[in-house]
């Protein structure tokens, strides 16, 4: 298999905010963004899940994020949209990701990154993807670690 | 405020798997996207978020997919995971993206897209991001609308 991944990254102090069973209709992510926005929240990834329940789970992350300033706004908008369950705010995260060209055509590479963590015990908490990239969110102090495992599996440039 | 949008882009032919509640410890994903790559399904994204029960949601979406040829797969894989409930199946789904630089720093940008689907009445039904793509998966049938929407709210050239 001609393996496409050309890097690594590593991003190594986030904070990531998911926000509940929030109503799977037109207009809520428009409002949870405006009000972030409108915060001056500097957002790092939007995930996003919907289930079959008509409500959706979303989470974002923020880098370098400080829970005194994303609490107070996300515990508002919360109780304005009227979630049912409180939102989960997790600190101390880092997020590993393998960049390269026409990565779509290769489940074959996701599951490379995927096994190569496993094998290191590296639990993956949050996973998005676009055409040049696979993005894992992972414990902070996992870091290091997952960086240097991730590029052992694609051969990579070490680790500088 | 600079727009860092460059292009806005639409895929058409989506079908989306979610697996509800897989147990959120290492290995899982790698035996989730091995027995894909195994089956030869060529994936087009990947979205997971984990819950705060020792679960994750994972969802992943296949450009032109057979559901007769996805469904056998993941029907056996969710058997072997120990998947409390069934896997979620859901077709004639499309997937409308912005792209540009830099749009990690706007969360302006996100609010912009969501805000402009909101008022087209369209609904979001999961987000993925990276540092230069912002992708909703709606239904297919509002694609059309949706990326006309998209290039007007970002005054990008007309659609062709
Ligand atoms: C959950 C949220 O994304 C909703 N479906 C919307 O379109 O805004
Ligand atoms: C849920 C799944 O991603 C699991 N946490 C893993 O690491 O494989």
């Amino acid at each position: 298999e001609h393996i496409l991944v050309s890097g690594a990254a590593l991003k190594k102090d986030l904070t990531r905010v998911t926000i509940k069973s929030v109503p799977d209709r037109p207009g809520i992510a428009a409002k949870i963004f405006g009000d972030i926005a409108a915060a001056n929240i500097v957002v790092d990834d939007i995930i996003q899940n919907v289930m079959d329940d008509n409500t959706a789970h979303i989470s974002f992350t923020v880098e370098h994020g400080d829970l005194q300033d994303i609490k107070p706004v996300v515990d508002r908008l919360c109780t304005e949209l009227g979630a049912r369950t409180a939102p989960i705010y997790h600190g101390d995260l880092a997020k590993v990701s393998v960049v390269g060209v026409g990565m779509r055509a290769h489940t074959g590479v996701a599951q490379r990154m995927f096994k190569a963590l496993a094998d290191g015990h590296i639990n993956i908490q949050n996973i998005t993807t676009s055409e040049i990239k696979i993005s894992c969110i992972i414990d902070r102090e996992q870091g290091n670690m997952a960086i240097q495992i991730v590029h052992d599996a694609f051969e990579l440039e070490k680790v500088k």
